[in-house]
């Protein structure tokens, strides 16, 4: 699974997820990635991109739910991931991870597995790239 | 104005250096950089939001090393099916397609639900002609093959699992997704 999420000069966000599923899985089953809201999200507050076991992305709504925390919870964007990746995932026996990006340009990319393939860029610095969790 | 800023990612799962050599870890540690210093460079040239995120997922769909269009992995019947989503913040629109098989890039057969039809998601074969009839590539389900994830189908099939991109590595190389 792949995804990106953007803010752009003018303030605005957006986000997008593609995969192409589980090894061996039945055909016909169909992931997180597709369902906004679920594998994707973005409003004018925050854009979330999502990987990781989908069936537990979609019963959580797990893109939606971080907006929800920060709309109605008052939740910075790294709390509400926080408490997403490494609260309300695990609880339902998955795993995985997401980037996120709020209206401020806040960047949020947690995950509770041992790595995840994960790349960022802010106007006038260098990228950084990262593969693992301890960098 | 905004700090313009991208996030991409390739998946998550159980990478761990021990398991990872080096040039695989060096060829991914390329493909990110390339793909979010180009999208870094249309945030700068004053590129939508919206148009940064789709051309980036459109280039780690071109990568063979992720799991999104080629190098996508296997189902049960050694077939390859694909989804893919984009969302607007500005306007809460959304597009997404699930269960193609001949699109090449099913982002772009999202963002086309987006901008030119008014609903939210296809699937399947009606997927299949919408991207068709909006004059986007489409390429035999084999096009989106590779040795590695044959392997890792041949794996799972031996091990009757199911397994998610995230764990359908191989020791030492369990790539997630």
């Amino acid at each position: 699974t792949v995804g990106a999420v953007a803010l752009d000069s003018a303030g605005n966000l957006a986000a997008a997820t593609s995969t192409g599923g589980m090894t061996n899985k039945q055909v016909g089953r169909v992931g997180d990635s597709p369902l906004p809201g679920a594998g994707c999200y973005a409003s004018e507050r925050v854009a979330i991109s999502c990987t990781g076991t989908g069936e537990v992305f979609m019963r959580t709504l797990a893109a939606y739910d971080i907006a929800a925390m920060m709309e109605y919870g008052g939740l910075s964007l790294q709390q509400a991931s926080d408490k997403l990746i490494h609260e309300k995932i695990p609880a339902l026996g998955g795993s995985g991870g997401l980037i996120a990006i709020d209206t401020d340009g806040n960047l949020a990319l947690p995950f509770n597995s041992e790595g995840m393939y994960r790349g960022y860029a802010v106007a006038g610095e260098l990228p950084v790239v990262a593969i693992y969790r301890e960098e | 104005m905004a700090r313009a800023t991208i996030a991409i990612h390739g998946g998550a799962g159980a990478i761990a250096r021990a398991s990872m050599d080096a040039d695989k870890e060096l060829l991914y540690r390329q493909a990110l950089l390339q793909i979010v210093a180009s999208a870094q460079a249309l945030l700068a040239a004053g590129s939508s939001a919206l148009d940064v995120v789709t051309e980036a997922v459109r280039q780690l769909e071109a990568c063979p090393l992720f799991n999104a269009g080629v190098g996508a992995v296997f189902t049960h019947e050694g077939t390859h099916e694909l989804d893919a989503s984009v969302m607007d913040g500005r306007t809460r629109e959304a597009g997404a397609v699930a269960g193609v098989r001949r699109v090449r890039h099913p982002v772009l057969a999202a963002r086309s639900v987006l901008e030119n039809s008014p609903h939210v998601l296809f699937i399947g074969q009606g997927a299949e002609s919408f991207a068709e009839k909006q004059g986007l590539e489409m390429v035999s389900n084999d096009f989106f093959s590779t040795p590695e994830r044959r392997t890792q189908l041949e794996h799972a099939l031996n091990t009757q699992q199911t397994l998610l991109d995230h764990d359908g590595g191989l020791p030492p190389d369990r790539k997630f997704g």
